[in-house]
């Protein structure tokens, strides 16, 4: 089938719009994208070059934003939310294992004080990560947990705290003050301390990981995403349209449930995933 | 909302005489944008586009005064027949009836399980919760922990049996408490693992349960449609549990799943305490779907 100039292979198009909305990018997103392929091609052009037009575009999106270096302070704390069972407290055990064999200190704080089990859970990573931990009584303050975790490490010499922080939805306004309050505590109680949230999403989750984003970075200091589950066959797309919108970094994927699935996000193989 | 924007639709094409073929595609445009945004599978929302589309192209939308009230009606009949369709009512009538909970990491089993026991005995029976997961770091503790909250027995003999020998274990086991009911949390598993799947079909094969619920997690995306495909042929399910209603997400997965498999919506979970269990509502479900 020959194309005279300025004719677009519809057929084609159609094909990518579907992956591009099969992959969770969302319609207003994929809109844009396919209104921008039909202006940036002209005739003669075919599915491969559509496909690589859309790749550089998302390439542009999701590898643009810059990956900032960790706050100024120490110890470093990096705080873990995220909506409920989307990877907060397997994520936390593989990336202290990462840093600790990338030669920093790692100290794990149990801010989940609510979910049944929950600190037992970051226990068993702790201990297969090889570091410590510090938690209470079920039950207590979180932000308590995360000023003690911060004294202990300060008092060791500890580099990096992670906490790890109890699932919330983001419409419950009642758990996103005490969210908050872990914040406060820790950057109006601990002089110089290099703190920082990151929010972790569900790759298998659609739309309202956008929505989850926006909440969650609203009046938070959220530095990064971490995208869990890559290994499922959804492709996380909703990322994109965090990107255009928030323009905060993913920082790592999950790729599975041992203490190994963490790599760092690499742009271009996460849109090959996407175009296939 | 979507009233709003037939309306508009219908108003800007009013000039051109009566309603026509146009109208309604500008309308049918809405509905997929709608869907789509609502997280709606887009091969499941065009051709659920497509079974309103005909409907609307009848006499009663085009001869009405009121066409986009027509199509907002049609589309609301549709959705609700397709959600709620083969309304079964939970079967319990074995002894002990067998209930598994499957479905992706984190989608809510375990919550379930703790939610499920409550309500079956509200219902006058004896649950007894079983702790199939073997893999998860403290998963056979959190689930005895919800156990001993809602005061239910629960059978944990720890993580060295294997699924299928800690299923045979917990019918025994319900058989010398005399519980009538058998609920095992599984383990979360990818659609696509085939190992994870072949164990969960051996242990439901171990358990002949009356019951096989897919927990799905109502803010999933589009793979809604594949991991509910995946479940239905490798483990094959009775009923599908929504989790989460109580954010703010559309759910269309909730279409997704329920029009590809036509597999009833039994229960929706609406918070983490073990009371937060609800009957399924189509029509509420329709209403959130469409914004
Ligand atoms: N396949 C896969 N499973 C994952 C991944 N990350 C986490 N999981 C699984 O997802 C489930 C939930 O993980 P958790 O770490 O408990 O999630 P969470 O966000 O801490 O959950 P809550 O504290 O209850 O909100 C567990 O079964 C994990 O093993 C991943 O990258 N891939
Ligand atoms: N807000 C809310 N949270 C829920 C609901 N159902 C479950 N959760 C929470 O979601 C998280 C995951 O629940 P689990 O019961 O551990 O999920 P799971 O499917 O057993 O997870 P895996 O065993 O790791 O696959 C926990 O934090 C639960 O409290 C719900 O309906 N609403
Ligand atoms: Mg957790
Ligand atoms: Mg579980």
């Amino acid at each position: 089938q020959i194309l005279s100039g300025g004719a677009l292979d519809e057929g084609a198009i159609e094909d990518l719009e579907a992956v591009l909305l099969g992959a969770d990018i969302g319609v207003e997103a994929t809109e844009r994208i396919i209104e921008r392929l039909r202006a940036s091609t002209g005739g003669a052009a075919g599915a491969a070059d559509y496909r690589r037009i859309i790749a550089a575009e998302l390439l542009l999106i999701i590898g643009e934003t810059p990956k900032p270096p960790p706050p100024a302070g120490a110890p470093r704390v990096i705080v873990v939310i995220g909506v409920n069972g989307v990877g907060k407290t397997s994520t936390i055990g593989k990336l202290a294992y990462r840093l600790k064999s990338e030669g920093s200190s790692v100290l794990l704080a149990a801010c989940d004080t609510f979910r049944a089990a929950a600190i037992d859970q970051l226990e068993l990573w702790a201990e297969r990560a090889g570091v410590p931990l510090v938690r209470q009584q079920m039950g207590s303050d979180p932000a308590a947990v995360a000023f003690d975790a911060v004294q202990a490490a300060r008092s060791r010499g500890i580099d990096v705290v992670i906490a790890d922080t109890a699932g919330r939805l983001h419409t419950r306004v009642n758990l996103m003050d005490e969210l908050r309050k872990v914040f406060t505590v820790l950057s109006t109680r601990m002089e110089g301390v290099g703190l920082e949230g990151w929010l972790v999403l569900d790759a298998n989750t659609g739309q309202n990981s956008l929505r989850q984003a926006e909440a969650f970075t609203a009046g938070l200091p959220i530095t990064g995403l971490v995208l869990t589950k890559l290994d499922s066959t959804a492709k996380g797309g909703a990322v994109i349209a965090i990107q255009q919108k928030l323009r905060i970094p993913v920082l790592y994927v999950g790729l599975g449930e041992g203490i190994d699935d963490l790599a760092p996000f690499d742009a271009e193989e996460f849109v090959a995933g996407i175009l296939g | 909302d979507l009233s709003d924007k037939f309306a508009r639709v219908f108003k800007e094409l009013r000039g051109q005489g009566k309603v026509r073929e146009a109208h309604v595609q500008s309308a049918m445009r809405e509905v997929r944008r709608a869907l789509l945004e609502a997280d709606v599978n887009y091969k499941v929302a065009r051709d659920f586009v497509a079974r309103v589309s005909e409907r609307s192209l009848g006499q009663a939308v085009l001869a009405s005064l009121t066409p986009d009230q027509q199509i907002v009606k049609i589309v609301h009949e549709e959705l609700v027949s397709l959600l709620g369709a083969r309304n079964a009512p939970f079967n319990l009538s074995g002894n002990p009836a067998g209930i598994m909970i499957v479905g992706l990491q984190g989608s809510g089993k375990t919550s379930f399980a703790a939610k499920l026991a409550v309500h079956v005995r509200k219902k006058g029976r004896r649950p007894l919760l079983v702790a199939a997961d073997i893999y998860r770091p403290a998963a056979v503790e959190q689930l005895s922990v919800l156990a001993r909250q809602i005061s239910a027995p629960v059978y944990a003999p720890g993580t060295d049996r294997s699924v299928v020998e800690i299923v045979e274990g917990g019918v025994r086991e319900a058989r010398r408490q005399l519980c009538d009911t058998v609920i095992v949390d599984t383990a979360g598993r990818l659609h696509v693992d085939r190992g994870m799947m072949k164990e969960i079909a051996d242990a439901k094969r171990a358990l002949g349960p009356e019951e096989t619920l897919l927990v799905l997690d109502s803010m999933t995306g589009q793979e809604a449609v594949r991991v509910a495909e995946e479940f239905l042929r490798e483990v094959d399910f009775t009923g599908v549990v929504l989790t989460k209603l109580d954010g703010d997400t559309r759910g269309g997965a909730a279409l997704s799943v329920a029009s590809v498999t036509g597999k009833p919506i039994v229960f929706a979970c609406v918070g983490e305490k073990p009371d937060d269990l609800e009957a399924f509502y189509p029509d509420r479900m329709a209403s959130r779907i469409l914004g």
